[in-house]
């Protein structure tokens, strides 16, 4: 899960 | 983190805010789509399947579990409270959306960034919170008046995803400069959904008058 695929958002 | 999806997260949580306070101050559901609330839980659940295996902030977290816990709660106090659950408009809440649950997740299967089971349930919640609004706003058009706190609910909703668009132009250029169809296609179709009712929301406020949506 990269965070850069905006799973760092809601 | 930056200020325009922090004010769409804010935007978001006030929108349930509102909603948990018109169904617990006047003990009433009406005008509210419990299909679309049920869609919402749906979206929630795919989509913070990584709550307890992936720590990214504080902040994270308690927002999943405050989104979680309020749109779970929402939906038990019109299925199951006794007072509230007199007042939902069951005969014309009848939009099928499971018609649009099995399309977002056979698409979410075909079009997908990685073939994982996080990823693919993940892209399903995006592609369903884009149509998750439609029975809300069918149930608008048949419900005669609207009142305030509904009408705000559903302009809030809708602002916190035009927001987060924007947040996306933000992250395009202060980051990695990657394209996310996924997340912006299915954000544009979101938003330009509430197009009509954005229309006649801000006109209702501009001359101060109730809001109706044309049948």
């Amino acid at each position: 899960v990269d965070l850069d695929d905006y799973h760092d958002e809601l | 983190m930056n200020v325009f999806r922090l004010a769409g997260d804010m935007t978001h949580l006030l929108s349930i805010i509102i909603l948990l306070l018109k169904i617990r101050a006047t003990k009433s559901c009406t005008g509210i789509s419990l299909k679309t609330q049920e869609l919402y839980v749906i979206v929630f659940l795919t989509r913070y399947l990584d709550l307890f295996t992936k720590y990214i902030s504080f902040y994270n977290t308690t927002m999943k579990l405050v989104f979680l816990g309020t749109s779970i709660s929402i939906v038990w106090y019109m299925r199951y409270h006794k007072v509230v659950k007199q007042t939902y408009n069951k005969d014309q809440d009848t939009f099928r959306h499971y018609f649009l649950a099995i399309p977002c997740f056979l698409l979410a299967l075909l079009i997908h960034h990685e073939f994982t089971v996080i990823e693919v349930l993940w892209t399903f919640s995006i592609y369903l919170e884009a149509v998750a609004i439609l029975p809300q706003l069918v149930l608008l058009q048949r419900s005669r008046n609207i009142d305030n706190l509904t009408g705000n609910y559903v302009f809030l909703l809708g602002a916190y995803r035009a927001l987060y668009l924007v947040n996306w132009v933000y992250r395009y250029f202060t980051e990695n400069h990657l394209v996310r169809w996924i997340p912006w296609l299915s954000g544009l179709v979101q938003t330009t959904l509430y197009a009509d009712f954005f229309y006649y929301y801000i006109k209702s406020w501009k001359n101060n008058e109730k809001l109706q949506l044309p049948a």
